[in-house]
């Protein structure tokens, strides 16, 4: 555990505490998309399908269930009791074009071919690309409640620091793992444009165009 | 490095 590793897994759990603090408290999931909820759930369940074979520390499997169970709360929130206010008109993202590919890249290129481990590859892949519906929401209205840049910050955050811990970790514990760097590197340029747009419009207008 | 085995992050 280091700085950056531990920062940026409290960034993590701030921009999923934002976003469920923010569909709770205004009764709406206006402007979120429920795609990208679906695809985070779906990624901390077939990640820590290891909780139940293995434990490392009581702040690892502490984190872990809180992840888990507030995916699964937000996806309630947006699909069952603030249905009304799901906009799904505007969430289209087609989320089979992401978890089929995803699916058989985890078969192909994994660290051992085992049925834990290709679950764990596939949860690292399909988190590098899981919040694309919902920038693809975005970019289809063309605009954002700030809050909710504020969650895609967070996530963003939590994503660079992770390389910085791994650079980190490269350097003083000779831990190198290619799969979670490359996934992660292509994660973190995908928050890019959007980091741009936050530090010059968000912080400006309040308003995110 | 610990390919495979226990995976300590989050």
């Amino acid at each position: 555990m280091n700085v950056f590793r531990l920062t940026g897994d409290l960034s993590h759990l701030a921009a999923i505490i934002i976003l469920l603090l923010k569909i709770w408290k205004t009764r709406s999931c206006a402007g979120i998309s429920g795609k990208s909820q679906i695809l985070f759930a779906l990624v901390f369940t077939t990640r820590y399908l290891d909780l139940l074979t293995s434990f490392i520390s009581l702040y690892n499997t502490c984190m872990k269930i809180i992840y888990v169970g507030c995916a699964y709360a937000t996806v309630y929130l947006i699909y069952a009791k603030f249905r009304a206010t799901y906009d799904g008109n505007h969430d289209t993202f087609r989320i089979e074009f992401l978890v089929v590919p995803v699916g058989g890249l985890a078969f192909l290129v994994n660290h051992d071919f085992s049925p834990l481990e290709i679950l764990w590859t596939f949860s690292i892949y399909l988190e590098s690309v899981a919040i694309l519906p919902q920038l693809f929401m975005i970019s289809k209205t063309g605009e954002a409640e700030t809050i909710t840049t504020h969650y895609l910050f967070c996530l963003g955050v939590y994503r660079a620091l992770y390389l910085f811990n791994w650079i980190w970790r490269f350097y003083f514990e000779g831990f190198f793992d290619m799969i979670a760097i490359v996934a992660g590197v292509v994660q973190t340029i995908l928050y890019c444009d959007f980091f741009y747009l936050y530090v010059t419009k968000v912080n400006a207008v309040q308003r995110f165009q | 490095c610990s390919f495979g085995e226990e995976k300590d992050e989050l």
